[in-house]
């Protein structure tokens, strides 16, 4: 599979809807201090499923466009990743804050979170395992592990 | 499931030697995995060990901050090479790189475009310049941050 | 005791407004020390906050990793006008900072050079290329890692 | 106080005598990956009177040169820091590694541990206020302690 778009639709400090993409096998997202590139990133790990303390806030709300300044200007954010498959068809997934909760849907259909988590797992994709998605000042700790803590790794990753 | 287990971190272990060799660019580096229980390595911890290039064997804890760098990102793909997720999402990776270490670094995920999708956020030149992709991110003034995105592709333009 | 106390946290809560405007060079830059028992500052909490430059009020948490980078060097440095170290030695605080931010940074550092000696250890040219000299070190091959120092003045050359 | 000089002797990876200086007053250190500059801020640090513990290293004895790879070159280490005052004289601060045990000089008379961090706070160091040194990977946390530790760092300072 071969992730060719993310929409985002109020989502942190992205207002109103915003594509990016095409993606390509390398590519590099740049830009200013405080510009919003790790919101890009916690765009990402949000519809892959990561928890809410791992994208730097403390209640799903907070993840819709205002929140940081108590002006959310939704009662919903979303974010959609489009996958490309080996068959050259596309697949959606959807992860969508509306009010506390949040919701999943897989090509438009809404589906139950442990649907949702064991469809992207057949892509390969388990946020537990840490395996793909490397967060700002993350990178040396990864190798400093102690070994228990690897263990626990290896036993995600089989 | 202990199975499992072990044919991962088997596969695993065989594999991460051959990448930090490829990831320092230098046949003299080894990375080696090794269990604390070589009978049943689920049950204790696991050990790793990085000589960087032109050294001698010495605890993790003396590497200096690019070297640390250097020996996460070969573990990373080494579990890779076991359990491919699709992409690859790498926030500022480069920060205690050298241009050397960048240089590196970036020629490895170039040589693994055909297996493996990467996106970087970097702020460095020398690492955002040898992609294919670049996804500009700037904001406009506002009460609150409000980012826009450019996209434009490399792939036109020679080096 | 308490009085010395109170005497240093005064001063250094109305220094740092300033030198964060000064290193952020924007006048819409807020910084500011809150004790949370004003009557005995000593006895609680001190809070410290910052407004990015275009930016709103928020927690210090929601800030980038270059924007607490600023945040941090501008309590550093006001922390300094209160108790003056002879000298700041600090190692690579460039890491997480764009290029203007750099910028900044350099061009503060050098404003205070009649009263603040600064040393700083970098990998990035555009932040070392504004120093008065360069200490380079090298590794020799040998059993275990051998350092070697070059010193350069660069006050000879022009810009 | 200015500080001019930097002499290290068998000092993690300076193996003999390195004298670095004269430093100005914006001086920069730098070098490829895993080269020494972060074990020249050792030296200095260490010569400030900084706790072994903040130097990367469990005992006294690592820090002399080789000791890395179980090779020690010596059963000794010195860094040695001169400072030019106001009255443009020279003031030498020596500290250095003996077996496992630290010696301390002044204008290379031996003194007390506690009369040297005298003498070194009457130039405005004292290391324990973390207010002059920045550690790699550190910056940040400055900006991000809690209220709490904040009020012991200007309890230090005062
Ligand atoms: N819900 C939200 N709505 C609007 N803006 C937000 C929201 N949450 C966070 N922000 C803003 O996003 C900014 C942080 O952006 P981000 O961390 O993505 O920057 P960055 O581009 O990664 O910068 P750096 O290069 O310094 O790491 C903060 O200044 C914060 O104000
Ligand atoms: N006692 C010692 N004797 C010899 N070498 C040592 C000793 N202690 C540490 N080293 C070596 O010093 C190296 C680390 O150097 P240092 O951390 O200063 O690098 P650096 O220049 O800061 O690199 P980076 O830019 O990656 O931060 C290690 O590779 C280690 O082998
Ligand atoms: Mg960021
Ligand atoms: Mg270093």
């Amino acid at each position: 599979a071969f992730l060719k778009y993310i929409d985002m639709e109020n989502f942190k400090s992205y207002r109103g809807h915003h594509r990016i993409g095409p993606l390509k096998s390398f590519t590099a997202v740049v830009g200013p201090n405080g510009s919003g590139k790790s919101n890009f990133m916690d765009a990402v790990s949000f519809v892959m499923g990561e928890k809410t303390s791992l994208l730097r806030v403390k209640r799903l709300s907070d993840l819709i466009h205002g929140a940081s300044i108590n002006k959310p200007v939704s009662r919903n954010a979303s974010v959609t990743a489009t996958f490309i498959l080996e068959d050259m068809t596309e697949k959606q997934f959807q992860r969508s804050v509306v009010g506390q909760s949040s919701e999943h849907r897989i090509d438009g259909q809404s589906v139950s979170i442990s649907n949702y988590l064991a469809e992207l797992e057949k892509l390969g994709i388990n946020v537990k395992a840490k395996n793909f998605l490397v967060f700002q000042g993350a990178v040396e700790s990864i190798a400093m592990k102690n070994p228990k803590e690897r263990t626990a790794l290896f036993e995600e990753i089989s | 499931r202990h199975d499992k287990f072990i044919d991962c971190f088997e596969h695993v272990a065989n594999e991460i030697d051959a990448i930090y060799k490829a990831l320092a660019m230098n046949q003299s580096a080894q990375a080696f995995l090794g269990p604390e229980n070589p009978e049943e390595p689920y049950l204790d911890g696991i050990n790793y060990n990085c000589v960087a290039p032109g050294k001698r064997f010495q605890p993790m804890s003396n590497l200096s901050g690019g070297e640390k760098t250097v020996a996460a990102l070969a573990l990373l793909f080494a579990i890779h090479s076991y359990q491919p997720a699709p992409f690859f999402l790498l926030d500022e990776i480069d920060a205690a790189l050298d241009n050397t270490n960048i240089g590196k670094v970036a020629s490895y995920i170039r040589s693994k475009r055909g297996s493996l999708q990467t996106i970087v956020i970097s702020l460095k030149e020398e690492f955002y310049g040898c992609s294919d992709a670049l996804v500009g991110i700037c904001s406009e003034p506002a009460d609150c941050l409000v980012s826009d995105v450019i996209t434009l592709s490399l792939e036109d333009y020679d080096d």
